[in-house]
């Protein structure tokens, strides 16, 4: 089963075409392996990203040295995975 | 649950909880629900709708679909709590009583088994259907990029390890396949719904495309309405207007293809929430969410009852 350990969901909100350019830029960087839960739209519209734990540094210099804002969503993806379970064992066991 | 009134709607279901609530519902009103299986998955799994009628034959129709992402599980669970809304309210509720009384209501609530099955057990966050079409190492194509409206075209790819892979073809997917035939055969849709989360939107046609759709204006305001009813109940904000304009580009796209049918009331809905939780949006939210979204689907259901064509 894939775990999200250490896995985070970052908000990154690029403020004009430069800086969306850059984020659409990181959709081919397969390497980094960042999930895009909300694509880019434009300038101004936020862009939501699981990052693996091993892709967060790197993403993470990239923006602040591109100067593109970003904020972490989801701080532990796994420990969120991790409750949705515990409620839905829960509910099977109270049936 | 021995029935559909002790069935936990504010809980996540795996796959087989979800085909068992759809069998006792069936089983507690079999004059008003019935189950179709219009195909099979990839890995064989039967894709079952729930139609709800009154009688007659070939009515016109409204179909309601959720899950064709897998990670988005409110929506499965919204499409559960949409089926017992129907069969708790078709008779006390006026407007559902007298959409019924002229139309039926299909809906499928699990429209990419392989992919919520997987989910479960694999990977909570797959989204893909679980094909396997090239040498690629990468399994899955997006089923709302499949479709045959602007099929390859911008806002999808043709990397088979990109989460918005087209497929090979149009229509390559055994779940789009499936819906294609049964909305062919039938050829009395009036409204197509397809429901996804998240980021609360209420979008329609077009997506592959800035040319607006010719009945834009009317979706406009249609969409206006049924965000207005959605935010009456807990005040939650919908945007809405078309894909292209609203999130960007993206060819391929479910009610693209229902739209260019003929299907004019085609609309697509991101439900909760706005990125707190994303996909991992907890149980509690998900009758709140449902309650509210199925004040939208009403409005459109109505509209479409009320505006034949």
């Amino acid at each position: 089963t894939e775990t999200f350990v250490g896995h985070q969901v970052l908000r990154i909100v690029p403020t004009t075409h430069e800086e969306l350019q850059k984020v659409q830029e990181l959709q081919d960087l397969e390497d980094l392996q960042l999930d895009f839960w909300l694509g880019p739209r434009g300038p101004g519209h936020p862009v939501d990203v699981r990052v693996p734990l091993p892709s967060l540094q790197p993403l993470k210099v990239h923006l602040e040295s591109n100067g593109i804002s970003y904020s972490v969503m989801i701080k532990d993806v796994q420990a969120l995975v991790d409750r949705e379970k515990k409620e839905m064992l829960r509910t099977r066991r109270w049936l | 649950p021995l029935s559909t009134s002790t069935f936990n709607y504010d809980s996540y279901h795996n796959l087989a909880e979800i085909y068992d609530f759809i069998d006792l519902l069936v089983a507690e009103n079999p004059n008003l629900v019935s189950k179709l299986e219009i195909g099979r998955s990839t890995e064989d799994r039967p894709l079952y709708v729930l139609k709800f009628s009154k009688g007659g034959t070939n009515r016109p129709a409204i179909w309601i679909d959720t899950g064709i992402h897998s990670r988005e599980w409110v929506t499965q669970a919204s499409g559960v709590w949409f089926a017992k809304k129907i069969v708790s309210d078709h008779e006390q509720d006026e407007g559902l009583a007298s959409i019924l009384n002229e139309m039926d209501i299909f809906l499928e609530i699990v429209t990419n088994p392989d992919g919520f099955a997987f989910t479960h057990t694999q990977n909570r966050m797959w989204r893909k259907t679980r094909s396997r079409h090239s040498s690629s190492t990468c399994i899955g194509v997006d089923p709302n990029r499949n479709w045959d409206a602007g099929f390859g075209g911008t806002g999808s790819s043709s990397n088979p390890c990109s989460e918005t892979y087209r497929g090979p073809y149009a229509n390559s997917e055994p779940e789009v396949r499936a819906i294609v035939d049964f909305v062919k055969n039938h050829g009395n849709i009036k409204a197509f719904i397809s429901i996804h989360s998240y980021s609360q939107l209420l979008l329609y046609p077009y997506g592959y495309t800035s040319t607006p759709a010719p009945d834009h204006q009317e979706l406009h305001q249609i969409s206006e309405q049924a965000a207005a009813a959605l935010a009456s109940l807990y005040g939650t904000d919908f945007e809405y207007g078309s894909i292209y304009s609203t999130i960007y580009p993206a060819s391929g796209s479910t009610v693209d293809w229902t739209y260019n049918q003929g299907i004019k009331y085609s609309f697509t809905f991101e439900l909760r929430d706005t990125g707190r939780y994303g996909f991992l949006l907890p149980a509690s939210q998900i009758v709140p969410t449902a309650q509210e979204t199925w004040l939208a689907l009403k409005v459109i259901m109505q509209h479409a009852r009320d505006h034949p064509y």
